[in-house]
């Protein structure tokens, strides 16, 4: 474990007083393959490590730690502080006729997490609509609406062959006819690097004008986190992410990747398949998962 | 980045480790690479960077060559290809292909429908089939699946269809009871026929980290994984985790897949994944 490698960097160091450069740069390489194993990306783990040596250079050791715990606190509080701390997680659902978008990558858990959040929010007095704006994949629809039906919540059932911006502003006008809300706007998983279906998501936000557009990413998502975080902020505009399957034991360094490059905060956790799996996120509980 | 004129040198390391690491060939696979590439230009004398890069090919193909093995249909009828992975990597989908890839040659191609878990799974298996030109086998949502692998069996058997293509539920390792239900099916598959499942092929998602070699030892332990299909590498995802997978398990590397549709896909081929890996 990470804190046995960082007791052996510090086992030289007789007495307390300060951390010296020497360890603390010795003790931040076993943090760093951590990091690397868990996922992190290479780049954000290496700017995350100026910062922490920055704090951890000539810093007092306290009485009930060890020079190593010291370090490993130094590490997790900067994880944690990074990832939001204790930051507002709020959705914004502001509005008449409030809509959160959910987007990501093919498989990440969109439709699922789309009637987990009906759940969630039904739980909390709201009267949410689902909408399953994807027209692509084979039963997206049929999928949603079984969902829907599950946990008791209505869904839009869009017209054969009607368009995604068609759906989505269809969609609302019946919420808010209904007087539902907020509306929960489900879309087919794409690439970041498919400019026409980018091109898409970009149109059905101006459509709709969501309060929320939510990335939907998978905690096992590797290296590559950096470029789909990038990409879907950059064309779209994000206000937060929803991080997926945490039931599973991937080290989860994704989520620190992300944060790191986009700064918008992750809301919730998907954790199981079933709808009641969505709990609000918890940084410190991913950065002991992280560190290992 | 091993362009010609550059020398050889300690900024050169690093921006080799940068690479592998960020194609997710990950920490260990990526500190072995190097050590036999620092050795041999040691030992080499070597100056010039563009010298590195047919050595780190050379060290990675040495690697994932022997897993090069494309998937071939058995002398015997039907072909059993039990399909396995996590959620949402891509089983179904990847069915699809598999199938439209057999149709297309003339063969004649089953599906078994035996997601009975997932909202819809059986509808979007349904579709694609259909679309694939192969026959599905289905029960009711909810019913046992390896009742409808076995039955799946029986009617491939029965009527001479030359590939049987098992959907499953997608599933997290970690879960034990999820695992044992797998190891359930596959054993009602033996049961009705000795060789069978021929395939026990485990579906990959590029986009994954270091939880894709953690994936394949875990479903190997329960099953003995005998193929491996790496897909969504049509994103900016590389696949490195495969160089450790083909090390450490030696499992074949059956499939890549290319997109959504149903040609998109390819069979593994080594050189051009590590072409890929470094363009
Ligand atoms: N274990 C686990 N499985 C999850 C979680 N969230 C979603 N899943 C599963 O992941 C798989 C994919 O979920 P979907 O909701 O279909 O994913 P999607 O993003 O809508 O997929 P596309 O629409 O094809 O892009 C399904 O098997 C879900 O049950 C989670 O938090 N934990
Ligand atoms: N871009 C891309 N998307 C893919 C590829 N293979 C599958 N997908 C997409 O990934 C998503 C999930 O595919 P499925 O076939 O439903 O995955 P699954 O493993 O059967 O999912 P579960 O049964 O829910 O566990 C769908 O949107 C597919 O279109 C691929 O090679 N490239
Ligand atoms: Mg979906
Ligand atoms: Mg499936």
């Amino acid at each position: 474990a990470l804190s046995e490698r960082l007791e052996g960097v510090f086992r030289k160091l007789r007495g307390k007083g300060k951390l010296r450069e020497t360890d603390v740069r010795e003790a931040l390489k076993g943090v760093r393959l951590a990091l690397l194993e868990a996922d992190v990306n290479y780049k954000v783990v290496k700017e995350f490590l100026k910062a922490v040596e920055e704090r951890a250079v000539g810093e007092e050791v306290m009485r009930s730690l060890t020079p190593a715990q010291q370090v490993i606190k130094i590490v997790r509080d900067e994880l944690i502080r990074l990832m939001g701390g204790e930051d507002h997680r709020e959705l914004d659902l502001k509005g008449p006729t409030p809509v959160v978008m959910l987007v990501g990558l093919q498989g990440s858990g969109k439709t699922t997490t789309a009637a987990k959040l009906a759940l969630w929010l039904k739980g909390r007095g709201k009267k949410p609509y689902l909408v399953p704006a994807d027209p692509y994949r084979p039963a997206a629809g049929e999928q949603l609406q079984r969902l829907a039906s599950q946990i008791g919540v209505p869904c839009y059932l869009p017209k054969e062959g009607e368009a995604v911006v068609e759906t989505a502003r269809r969609a609302r006008e019946e919420a808010s006819r209904q007087s539902l809300s907020p509306v929960i706007l489900d879309t087919a998983g794409r690439l970041h690097i498919d400019e026409a279906l980018m091109e898409e998501l970009v149109r059905l936000k101006e459509e709709v004008g969501p309060r929320e557009v939510l990335l939907v990413a998978d905690a096992m998502t590797g290296q590559d986190a950096v470029k789909v975080a990038r990409g879907f902020e950059e064309a779209l505009g994000l206000t937060g992410v929803i991080l997926t399957k945490l039931d599973g034991d991937a080290r989860g360094g994704a989520a620190l990747s992300i944060k790191a490059v986009i700064g918008k905060p992750i809301k919730f956790a998907g954790v199981g398949e079933r709808l009641d799996a969505l709990e609000p996120f918890h940084p410190s509980s991913i950065a002991s998962r992280i560190l290992g | 980045l091993l362009r010609p004129g550059k020398a050889i040198e300690e900024g050169l390391w690093e921006e080799l480790e940068e690479l592998l690491i960020e194609a997710d060939v990950g920490v260990a696979a990526t500190q072995r690479l190097l050590e036999v590439l620092k050795e041999e230009a040691r030992r080499r004398d070597l100056k010039g960077a563009e010298d590195l890069y047919p050595l780190l090919k050379g060290e990675i193909l040495r690697t994932l060559k022997p897993c090069e093995a494309p998937f071939r249909l058995q002398k015997e009828r039907p072909t059993v290809v039990f399909v396995v992975g996590v959620n949402g990597v891509g089983k179904t989908t990847t069915i699809a292909k598999i199938a439209h890839r057999y149709t297309s040659q003339g063969r004649r191609v089953m599906v078994a429908a035996a997601d009975t878990f997932r909202a819809a799974a059986i509808d979007q298996l349904q579709i694609w089939s259909q679309r694939a030109g192969a026959q599905m086998v289905r029960h009711r949502e909810g019913a046992d699946p390896s009742a409808v692998a076995y039955d799946a069996l029986q009617a491939a058997s029965a009527r001479g269809y030359d590939l049987l293509l098992i959907d499953t539920a997608g599933r997290l390792h970690t879960k034990g009871d999820l695992m044992e239900e797998l190891k359930k099916t596959k054993r009602v598959l033996k049961k009705l026929k000795e060789e069978a499942p021929h395939e026990v092929l485990l579906v990959l998602d590029a986009t994954n980290g270091q939880n894709a070699l953690v994936q394949a030892k875990t479903f190997h332990q329960a099953l003995e994984v005998t193929g491996i299909a790496l897909v969504k590498l049509d994103g900016t995802a590389k696949g490195g985790i495969l160089v450790a997978i083909a090390e450490e398990l030696k499992i074949p590397l059956r499939f890549l897949g290319v997109g959504e549709g149903l040609e998109d896909l390819e069979d593994f081929e080594a050189e051009a994944f590590v072409e890929a890996l470094f363009s």
